[in-house]
C-alpha cells in the first residue's frame, strides 16, 4: 500500500 | 494598474489550457516583474506555479501590485473567443473587481472586448524556493508526455528511476508490465531532442499517473521538460516559457 502525502507538508507557508 | 500586451493571443491561451484542469481558482499576482501565479489542485498533491516575465509581453507595465483572483473555467471560456494570432491586452486598475480582455485582429481592425468578474480568493502561498534535488534530467517534453500517457494504460503509479547512465520509467499493473529507458544524448542538429541527466545521487521515486497526465499537458509550452529529483520530497517539473515557467511540484508516493 502506498500514500501520497499533501504538498502542503513540504514546505513553508509563507 | 496593470497593461500586459501579448502579441499572439495563442500565448496566454497555451499557458492557461496547461493547467486550467487541474485547478480552477488562482490568484495572478501581478508586479513590474510580470505575472507570477500558484494554485495546489483539489487533492491537495499537485501544487502549479506560474511565472510570466515581463519579456514575454510585446508590452508591459505594472505600477503597483495588482491581485487578480480568476476562476480558470470563466477564463478560459472567454479566451475562446479570440483568435490564435489576435493581439490580447490584459487590463486592471489597482483594486479591480474586473479584468478587461481586448483582443484585437491586426488585419481587419477587429477589436473585441470582454470583462472577466473578479473573485477573492483565499490560498496559501506556499515557500518552494530554495530545494536541492539529487538529479536533473532534461528532455524533450513530447517523449515525456509519451511515456507518461504509454505507462499510465498499465498503471495507476509510474515509477521513475535515474542512475548515472539512464532514466527508467517503470509501471507495474494487473494486465502486465512496461518500462522505458532513456539514456543521455546529445542531438547536435537539433538541441530540443537532447537528454542530459545530472546526478549526485541515484533516485528511485512512484508517482501518482493521474498527476502526470495533467502536468504532462504543458509540453505544447516548451520542446523541453526539466525534472528535478530527490529522495523523498516533491519533484519539480518544469516548461519554460520565453521569460517566466510553469512548474508543477508534485508529491511522491511512499509505502505505508
Amino acid at each position: 500500500m502506498s500514500y501520497q502525502p499533501a504538498i502542503s507538508k513540504f514546505f513553508k507557508s509563507n | 494598474m496593470l497593461e500586459g500586451k501579448f502579441e499572439e493571443a495563442s500565448l496566454f491561451k497555451r499557458i492557461i489550457d496547461s493547467f486550467k484542469d487541474c485547478v480552477q481558482l488562482v490568484n495572478f499576482n501581478c508586479n513590474e516583474h510580470g505575472i507570477a501565479a500558484q494554485a495546489v489542485d483539489d487533492s491537495r498533491v499537485l501544487l502549479v506555479s506560474l511565472s510570466i516575465g515581463t519579456e514575454s509581453f510585446q508590452e508591459f507595465r505594472c505600477d503597483r501590485g495588482v491581485t487578480l483572483g480568476v476562476d480558470l473555467s470563466s477564463l478560459s471560456k472567454i479566451l475562446r473567443c479570440g483568435n490564435n494570432n489576435d493581439n490580447l491586452t490584459l487590463i486592471a486598475d489597482d483594486t479591480p473587481d474586473s479584468v478587461l480582455l481586448l483582443f484585437e485582429d491586426t488585419k481587419k481592425d477587429r477589436i473585441s472586448e470582454y470583462s472577466l468578474k473578479l473573485m477573492d480568493i483565499d490560498a496559501d502561498f506556499l515557500d518552494i524556493e530554495g530545494m536541492e534535488y539529487d538529479t536533473v534530467i532534461t528532455m524533450p517534453s513530447a517523449e515525456f508526455a509519451k511515456v507518461v500517457r504509454d505507462l499510465n494504460q498499465l498503471s495507476d503509479s509510474l515509477n521513475i528511476l535515474v542512475t548515472k547512465d539512464t532514466v527508467k520509467f517503470v509501471a507495474e499493473g494487473d494486465i502486465g508490465s512496461g518500462s522505458v529507458i532513456v539514456k543521455p544524448h546529445t542531438d547536435m542538429d537539433k538541441p530540443q531532442e537532447s537528454v542530459k541527466v545530472e546526478l549526485d545521487k541515484p533516485v528511485d521515486l512512484t508517482f501518482g499517473s493521474k498527476y502526470l497526465l495533467d502536468i504532462i499537458k504543458g509540453a505544447g509550452l516548451s520542446d523541453q521538460i526539466t525534472i528535478k529529483l530527490s529522495a523523498e520530497t516533491p519533484a519539480l517539473f518544469e516548461f519554460s516559457l520565453q521569460s517566466g515557467y510553469l512548474q508543477f511540484f508534485l508529491a511522491p508516493k511512499f509505502n505505508e
